[in-house]
């Protein structure tokens, strides 16, 4: 059965799209078949992986906003193991459109439901924020990841996130569960994110015994480190594998996306 | 008379908050009388000087919403010539609660008349957005500086940014002008970053004869280099100057400081 997981952070510029592409793309190499949601109106995960979001008959946009449309007509195969549902601009009128569908939060949810027999893997990259396309990830998967930087001021927003999930998880989709952390641009050899982790992991640990959908959350390993190739393959519309396969960056991803296909999800 | 700055870039994660608090001091080392503004609901300049965003008797958001409140009871005098304009949690309401006032772009900018004649300088520390709370950060400045980083996806949003402030300047405040970009978390030693820098400057070049708000934008030396001590001393409540005086962040806030203090603004 599919595995659905919303990278999600509502901070911007933390690093969801480069772990959405990344990830997805690690788990494709390991022989996992993997659709990537593209869900935030920058398209950033669509360029990232070399499609252009003008260029396209059809999107993730048309697939919230008629029901009636099939996804499948607008799903890309990339590579023989990965897949893109691409996002274009028109989707940053999709909350305002959708605002008020009564159905609005189920949207991708509905839309991906048919496809989820092809995937093995479902990465949703979702945009900077707490609205309606992340509430409809929010609904559409099983996990949710945090990708986020290890950094004081990154602490702050956690909080406000997982309340979200709570909210979601009590309301609209009670499975839905914290599987983790990924730390971004993570500077190893600092005391400061150092002590960032230590905190997040005692944080953890303390909700183990609480019925909390993070009670199973951990931080995963390894930390991805900081490394220019993973700015720089985005200009050429290429994951690290194509760009710079064994990296530090690939490297990291490519552990991280082993460490995610061999955990059992615990609910 | 007070040069009224707008740090803007509606991309998270740039560098906004940490440049403005610690622009803002570098300012007032050099003797210049400097307020801050913290625009943001996330209150992160409010905590990185050290103040409690819970503990206030009033902030900026009061100013906003009530016409009749002074911004002066508000402002904490932080350092003999560092000031502060608080936010606080509720700011993230003000947007919904403007939303039908006739002036309701306009609400800084009287907010911070009467207090302009105490400072050379007002920095406005935006969220990361293109809402309420940024067009009033624009209305009330006569200059924009974008924080940004030096990767391919951050010049992704660069052209909505410009035309938010072109949209700006020919309505509600026609003396705008985009001052120029100040490169955050800059990877010096990369190609990389190299290009990025080029293609800014060849964009900047290229508007010196067009009637556009940044006609006069320049691409701000020196860069701010990756340093961690940046994104710890915001955990202590400090600016890099108390916390790590001659740190590289706090030689390039420093000599930053210097290039905008001194430089003549055009019209
Ligand atoms: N480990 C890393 N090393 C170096 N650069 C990185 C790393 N991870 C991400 N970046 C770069 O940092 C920037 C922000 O990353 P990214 O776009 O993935 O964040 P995001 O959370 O998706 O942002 P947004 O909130 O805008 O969607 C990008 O320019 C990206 O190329
Ligand atoms: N030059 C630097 N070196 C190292 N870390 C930095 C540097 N500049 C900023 N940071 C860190 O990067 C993170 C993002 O910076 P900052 O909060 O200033 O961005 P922002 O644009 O204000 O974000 P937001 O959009 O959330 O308001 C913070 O954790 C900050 O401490
Ligand atoms: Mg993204
Ligand atoms: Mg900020």
């Amino acid at each position: 059965r599919s595995r659905i997981i919303a990278l999600m952070n509502q901070k911007g510029g933390v690093g969801k799209t480069t772990t959405t592409v990344n990830l997805g793309a690690g788990l494709a190499e390991l022989g996992h078949s993997t659709l990537i949601v593209d869900l935030d109106p920058q398209a950033h995960a669509t360029l990232h992986l070399g499609v252009d979001p003008d260029g396209l008959e059809s999107s993730v946009y048309d697939a919230l906003l008629d029901p009636e449309a099939s996804a499948l007509d607008a799903v890309l195969e990339l590579r023989p193991k990965l897949a893109l549902l691409p996002a274009e601009v028109n989707l940053a009128a999709a909350e305002t459109e959708l605002a008020s569908a009564p159905d609005r939060q189920r949207r991708l949810e509905s839309a991906l439901e048919p496809l989820l027999d092809l995937f093995d893997f479902v990465l949703i990259d979702c945009p900077p924020s707490l609205g309606l396309l992340t509430l409809n990830a929010l609904a559409a998967a099983q996990e949710v990841v945090v990708p986020m930087q290890s950094h004081f001021l990154a602490l702050q927003g956690v909080g406000k996130l997982l309340e979200t999930v709570r909210l979601v998880s009590r309301g609209v989709n009670e499975s839905l569960l914290v599987s983790g952390v990924i730390l971004c641009m993570h500077d190893e050899n600092t005391n400061h994110a150092r002590e960032v982790v230590a905190d997040l992991e005692a944080f953890f640990e303390e909700a183990k015994t609480q019925n909390v959908p993070w009670r199973h959350a951990k931080v995963y390993r390894p930390a991805v480190r900081r490394n220019i190739k993973l700015a720089e393959c985005p200009s050429f519309g290429q994951t690290i594998f194509d760009y710079a396969a064994w990296c530090p960056g690939a490297l990291d991803y490519r552990a991280l996306a082993a460490s995610i296909a061999a955990e059992r999800i615990e609910k």
